[in-house]
């Protein structure tokens, strides 16, 4: 809260939350494992 | 309406009038010691005079009577000399400013300005201490950034690294090879099909 | 100058007292013993005089050499002359210590304050230089996140 006060304040107060999104990339990577689970099926069914 | 002459006192290390008075009290203190040696130096002649009719307290009244007289004169002369050292040598003229205050006149400052002026270089280390503050959490941002971003460009680099297989075994385009695939199991069937149905 | 006038000030107190108390003054004082001992009255006159003149006389050189006077004067001379040009009657400490203090500390305070508004300045250029590469790297990073996502929708 004393950020706001100084000359940078704003940008400091914004700041994005880092761990959020390192968890998001932890959701794509789950995301690509279904694909890739999917791809599989189909090629051993096409197989 | 004394005169106390501090500013003197403050340049002189004394004050003009403890000066005037010691000085006083050292001349009436000669007066009197050198009309005492006077007046025992008599004594002593007259006790060597043989049949002197002259008394010692005749002499005593002789020494009183000359040391009232110079007394009298002392006191008169040395109030002249006081007033002419006071006024003319231990005294500071009155458009005279001490070196030591010099500071008086180039920073007059009133109680309220100085304040004010203490509260603004409060204020001012109040600020600087919450910008250092800030500069720290910029740089804890910039490492955290740092981690994120390795990590960011590790999954883009697998990414890529998916794209490179892929094209190392021959698949430019998973979709179209898929749909070809695709597409051929279908022919595959129907050929089967076809076969099953030409046999029977 | 004052060293002068003040020597010149005690010879003139002390002629003035030796020619107060003349001879003859101190011979009508001591009139039976003058007229007895003429000689006599006149040789212990000579001597008082004498005695008193350099009794005075050592008093006013020490005094003057404990108080450093003679430094002194010439000091305050130096000063009037150079203050002859001020009329205005010159500042005199007002009695009252913390009004008078707080001039003297003025030129530190002031010194104090402009060193803060320099190191405060500089504080915050270095802050805006970090905020920019704070910036830029909040940039990479949502780059980063757009081209992952990208990447994951095309694989989708």
């Amino acid at each position: 809260g004393d950020y706001l006060q100084t000359s940078q304040g704003q940008i400091i107060s914004s700041k994005p939350n880092y761990q959020q999104i390192l968890e998001q990339q932890g959701e794509v990577l789950s995301c690509m494992e279904l694909v890739f689970n999917e791809l599989q099926q189909t090629v051993k069914l096409l197989q | 309406s004394v005169n106390p002459m501090v500013y003197e006192a403050q340049f002189f290390g004394f004050t003009p009038q403890t000066c005037m008075l010691r000085v006083y009290i050292a001349f009436q203190d000669y007066l009197f010691e050198t009309m005492q040696v006077v007046d025992s130096v008599i004594l002593k002649k007259l006790d060597a005079i043989p049949n002197c009719k002259i008394s010692p307290s005749e002499i005593r009244k002789s020494t009183e009577k000359f040391l009232l007289f110079m007394k009298e004169h002392f006191e008169k002369l040395f109030g002249k000399m006081e007033e002419v050292l006071l006024q003319l040598v231990l005294n500071i003229p009155k458009n005279v400013l001490l070196p030591e205050d010099k500071v008086q006149e180039q920073y007059p400052y009133s109680k309220e300005q100085l304040q004010a002026l203490q509260e603004e270089i409060q204020q001012l280390q109040q600020q600087y201490r919450a910008e250092a503050a800030a500069g720290q959490a910029l740089r804890a941002e910039l490492e955290e950034q740092k981690a994120v971003q390795a990590e960011l460009e590790k999954i883009l680099q697998w990414f890529d690294g998916l794209d490179n297989i892929c094209r190392e075994h021959g698949i430019s385009n998973f979709k179209e090879s898929f749909a070809f695939l695709t597409q051929n199991s279908k022919k595959l069937q129907e050929l089967l099909k076809d076969v099953e149905v030409k046999s029977k | 100058g004052r060293a002068q006038l003040f020597d010149t000030v005690v010879d003139t107190f002390l002629q003035k007292l030796v020619a107060a108390g003349s001879y003859q003054r101190f011979a009508s004082c001591y009139r039976r013993f003058y007229k007895l001992q003429p000689e006599l009255t006149r040789g212990i006159y000579e001597q008082f005089i004498s005695q008193l003149q350099a009794s005075i006389k050592e008093e006013i050189q020490e005094i003057k050499q404990e108080g450093n006077l003679e430094m002194l004067f010439n000091s305050l001379d130096k000063i009037v002359e150079e203050a002859k040009t001020q009329e205005e009657p010159a500042w005199r400490p007002s009695g009252v210590p913390e009004e008078d203090a707080g001039s003297a500390l003025a030129p530190y305070l002031l010194k104090h304050r402009a060193y803060l508004q320099r190191i405060l300045r500089e504080k915050q250029e270095e802050n805006r230089q970090a905020a920019e590469a704070v910036l830029a790297g909040r940039g990479r990073i949502t780059e980063l996140q757009q081209l992952i996502a990208a990447h994951q929708q095309a694989w989708q």
